[in-house]
């Protein structure tokens, strides 16, 4: 397999750490009240 | 330190360790990121590992179980009170010797 630097790939990176910040702020959110 | 700074610190230190790993062409700083965001979710060594394993298949889980294991290792280092330029220095000379390059010369 050659370089995984595929846009596709990215774009799916992102979206996870898009979910994984808003788990966090949730979270962060929840322990504030 | 707030938690804010553990993961920005530690977010340095894994793309070093992301860094010394041979063909890896994804960008490491989002890498990084991710692998900090899962630990601090609340992600174990083997929960992270799996995740990382189904996005990067060229890469072995023996190689992705290395920089976890390095993550949840400089993230406890940090809590006790390492600065985050050492722990990254002792991951630059690592990765040197991965690498087959001389490590810094110590006087």
């Amino acid at each position: 397999k050659s370089k995984s630097d595929s846009p596709s790939k990215m774009k799916l990176l992102k979206k996870k750490i898009e979910e994984q910040r808003e788990i966090l702020q949730k979270t962060h959110h929840n322990k504030q009240q | 330190m707030s938690q804010e700074q553990y993961t920005e610190h530690l977010k340095v230190i894994v793309a070093e360790k992301l860094a010394g790993i041979p063909n890896f062409n994804e960008d490491i700083k989002y890498v990084a990121e991710y692998i900090v965001l899962l630990i601090v979710n609340g992600g174990t060594v083997e929960s992270v590992v799996e995740e990382l394993a189904t996005l990067f298949d060229s890469v072995s889980r023996d190689t992705l179980a290395n920089v976890v294991q390095t993550a949840f290792f400089a993230l406890e280092a940090l809590q006790q009170g390492e600065s985050a330029e050492n722990i990254v220095s002792k991951i630059r000379m690592m990765n040197a010797q991965t690498l087959g390059q001389p490590a810094v010369a110590q006087q």
